[in-house]
């Protein structure tokens, strides 16, 4: 190598130039019409709502562009997708035995992975790094507050910001805000046909009614083993009445001088006629909705846990972008959790309305949920899957929520969904 | 990764002077208080606040 390195001759020649100019003026043609043949589409079409084309039919779903700087106009450029499948296919490729422990060592020494509370202490048992990654810790690791009345850390990780949401509106940053329906979609939770867990993109729309999310009169209930006090779970106040396709009658809303109590049932069907689904509704204690967002490194402990006790009632699966969610960009890209994949459980607990919504990244694209088998994400098949819902809703001529909703009813027909304790694991992050 | 939670909790109650409260008018007791700080690390299974 050293006779090689000192006596080969180094010859140095110009880049043909001409060549780099072609290149970019070729590229530079395609942008041009590519963004034409878009303005063209987008044309001649007052009446054209978002996602609808001129026929009332909704759009193909379209990668979104976001706005930042330009590091993440550049990001916006790269198939991240692609690139978090390779990085998983990579990831899972089996490390020599020898190579393992120190393999592991060097990963832990940079990330801060603490070996200690490994459960598995030989880890020449990990075959590749997505199973070291996916690690479980020794039982005791991580003791729960004794506080019944605690909310508890879902995940290892650092607390990236949190507060109360106030108009529907969550800050990212200072200044920053995205809407809450973005983040969980912008439909009440319907009844899809296929109940028995399995993903539907055909969403009926149906609201839901009181009755089938919750029985608060029940005392007791047993699910999976596991024994739960009804009234602990759901003593919190409820929504007044959810079969709310509540029109307001025409002639109480004019009508000049209405009765008394006429005029305070017009006041509650116009606020439950306005009122967002998820918004609190409770009048005898007032409630708020408050948010956390939990950020974790690449060296945390990647299972999730569920915070307090409470039921999932559905899950809607976002296929969206796979953007770092990195402080860095966090800061910069408005609306990130709006953008990327993932998952919302959504449910109750004993105070009104719980969700739950692991964001994927682009090293860890992977959110696997425990009770939740047939949920696919980062994968073709989910790509394809939203193609189709999208393809489906075109034809129906309805728009398209943008994700495809699966409903927990069947899980235990008398909590109305998955029962989830305190500190029960939930799921975890899975690398690409 | 990131988790985000948004949760209902209670808000809790201004309480009145007639309960021999002395503090701010603003202040509120019960509700959900938080017991984190942005940026602050933790772990599965403490506390991120109370009800």
């Amino acid at each position: 190598l050293n006779a090689a390195l000192k006596n080969t001759k180094v010859k140095w020649e110009p880049i043909p130039i001409a060549l780099g100019i072609g290149f970019l003026g070729a590229f530079q043609f395609y942008r041009v019409q590519r963004r034409e043949k878009h303005t063209q589409s987008q044309a001649g079409s007052d009446t054209e709502d978002a996602g609808v084309d001129q026929q009332g039919r909704p759009q193909k779903r379209e990668r979104v562009r976001p706005s930042g700087p330009w590091t993440v106009q550049i990001m916006s450029t790269l198939p991240l997708k692609a690139m978090s499948r390779l990085w998983g296919r990579f990831n899972e490729l089996e490390i020599p035995y020898y190579l393992r422990v120190p393999g592991f060592k060097l990963y832990s020494f940079i990330f801060g992975v603490n070996l200690d509370e490994v459960s598995e202490p030989d880890l020449h048992v990990y075959p590749n790094l997505a199973s070291f990654f996916y690690r479980t810790l020794k039982p005791g690791a991580r003791p729960l507050d004794p506080n019944p009345n605690a909310v508890l850390s879902p995940a290892d990780g650092k607390v990236i910001q949190y507060g109360t949401i106030e108009h529907g509106e969550v800050e990212q940053v200072k200044g920053v805000t995205y809407s809450l329906d973005a983040l969980l979609g912008s439909i009440r939770p319907s009844k899809p046909a296929l109940t028995d867990g399995r993903e539907t993109s055909d969403h009926t729309h149906t609201k839901v009614g009181a009755e089938d999310v919750m029985r608060a009169d029940e005392e007791f209930a047993n699910v999976n083993g596991i024994s739960y006090t009804l009234p602990n779970l759901f003593s919190g106040p409820q929504p007044k009445d959810k079969n709310t396709p509540t029109e307001m009658p025409s002639d109480q809303a004019t009508s000049p001088q209405p009765s008394s109590e006429a005029a305070v049932r017009a006041d509650l069907a116009l606020s439950e006629s306005t009122r967002p689904w998820w918004a609190p509704a409770s009048a005898k204690t007032p409630t708020a909705l408050y948010y956390c967002v939990i950020y974790l490194a690449p060296g945390d402990y990647h299972r999730f846990h569920s915070p307090v006790s409470w039921v999932v009632e559905s899950r809607r699966h976002f296929a969206g972008e796979l953007y770092s969610v990195s402080p860095y960009l966090q800061r910069t890209l408005p609306g990130l959790f709006t953008l990327n994949e993932r998952v919302v459980l959504l449910g109750r607990w004993r105070w009104g309305f719980f969700s739950y919504i692991p964001v994927g990244a682009t090293n860890v694209g992977s959110i696997k949920v425990n009770f939740d088998r047939e949920l696919r994400t980062n994968s073709l098949t989910t790509d394809t899957a939203a193609d189709r819902a999208a393809e489906l809703a075109r034809q129906k001529g309805e728009p398209y929520s943008g994700f495809a909703e699966a409903s927990y009813a069947n899980a235990s027909r008398l909590l109305g969904g998955h029962a989830l304790q305190r500190g029960e694991e939930m799921g975890g992050f899975q690398l690409g | 990764s990131t988790i985000v939670l948004v949760f209902e909790a209670p808000k809790g109650v201004r309480p009145s002077l007639d309960e021999g409260f002395r503090g701010a008018p603003t202040e509120r007791k019960g509700g959900f208080v938080w017991n984190v700080k942005n940026g602050q690390k933790v772990r599965v299974g403490e506390p991120l606040g109370w009800v």
